[in-house]
């Protein structure tokens, strides 16, 4: 996988989601 | 012919066998087996894996006896719903999770031994309109459920004792969900599928919602089993009973995508497909153990695939005895369960 496929990639995906997403 | 017949027959060149016949069970008062699965529980402080077996209006709890063979513990005897499924907990000690009703789960109840009346019973944890039901680690069960107008997503954590200690509301998706699968290496996370061919994720600890990522439409009804979070990716392993057979591939079995949770775009890893020549379609249902998929084919064989290299690994075909109607990976990586409908379990060293 690359970035060209899936975009740029976060290790910390889920606490930055946990971030931005609604409570 | 006996030991013929339950050898292992593999399709993929020479190499040992993958699965070898280590003991074998038979529950003579089972008219019509619905599911196995095992469950670790300890006794006069010894702890060990034991087998579970369900029919319609029983479930049976086997203790291993040496050498190589099992007696029934105890038998509870469950009338007024028939069993649908037994529901594993990963990593827990002493209890017994089952799905029970008609055409769908109408109820969910533990069965345990009690210390405090030394006898075995059992309890109510959840009713409704249950559409998916999972056991994660540390006692945890997520289920989904539906009214008229709204869908529940609901985890209840559950006490050693058979009660729930504590409930945890979490953000429902638009479609309905079809299936959960725990996250390794994210013990707060958890994905699901849903009837409209996503995958959302979850934050346990909060409730929220975190993602919803479309599968694509080439493989419609996905179900989630397993789910890897790796490199900054969510590795899924998704099972399509529903794809139709191409040429590329032919008929799919199980499909590991991987997920930017960031973007939302994936990419198909690997595919594990029936190898040409292998009669049968997936029947819905098959189990997924670490990175091992086994399933049970419409003609009566059980099929074993390596997910991550995509290669079908072993089959167990229908004998003279009938066909394979299960098959459920044991826990604690102790092999494969083979079931068929009267009754018969075969447990498999892979």
């Amino acid at each position: 996988c690359s970035e060209s496929d899936l975009g740029p990639i976060s290790l910390n995906w889920f606490e930055e989601l946990s971030t931005e997403a609604p409570p | 012919d006996v030991s013929e017949q339950l050898t292992p027959v593999l399709l993929d060149g020479p190499r040992e066998e993958s699965l070898q016949l280590v003991s074998e069970l038979q529950d003579s008062s089972c008219s019509c087996a619905v599911d196995v699965s095992t469950v670790w529980w300890e006794a006069a402080g010894c702890r060990e894996l034991r087998v579970v077996t369900a029919s319609e209006s029983a479930v049976s709890l086997w203790e291993p006896l040496a050498p190589a063979c099992w007696g029934k513990v105890y038998t509870w005897h469950l009338g007024e719903m028939p069993v649908i499924q037994i529901v594993p907990l990963p990593d827990t000690c002493n209890l017994v999770c089952v799905a029970l009703g008609e055409l769908e789960i109408g109820e969910i109840r533990l069965l345990l031994y009690s210390s405090e009346t030394d006898s075995f019973k059992h309890s109510l944890v959840k009713t409704g309109n249950i559409k998916a039901v999972v056991g994660l680690k540390d006692r945890r069960l997520v289920s989904s459920s539906r009214t008229m107008q709204e869908q529940q997503v609901e985890m209840v954590s559950l006490s050693e004792t058979g009660g729930s200690k504590d409930r945890q509301t979490l953000m429902p998706p638009e479609d309905t969900v079809t299936a959960f699968a725990e996250v390794e290496g994210l013990r707060e996370a958890l994905v699901g599928t849903t009837a409209g061919n996503s995958v959302v994720v979850w934050n346990l600890k909060t409730g929220q919602l975190l993602r919803k990522m479309h599968v694509g439409y080439s493989y419609p009804a996905s179900i989630c089993h397993r789910a890897y979070s790796d490199s900054g990716l969510l590795f899924v392993v998704l099972s399509h009973p529903l794809a139709k057979e191409s040429e590329s591939c032919g008929s799919p079995a199980f499909r590991v995508v991987a997920f930017n949770p960031c973007t939302g775009r994936s990419v198909g890893v690997m595919f594990s497909c029936l190898p040409p020549g292998c009669a049968g379609r997936q029947v819905p249902g098959g189990d997924v153990w670490d990175a091992v998929g086994a399933a049970v084919l419409t003609s009566g064989a059980v099929a074993v695939w390596d997910l991550l290299r995509g290669q079908f690994v072993a089959v167990l075909p229908p004998g003279p005895a009938g066909h394979w109607a299960l098959a459920r990976w044991a826990g604690g990586g102790a092999g494969l369960l083979a079931g068929r409908r009267d009754g018969t379990v075969h447990l498999y060293r892979y």
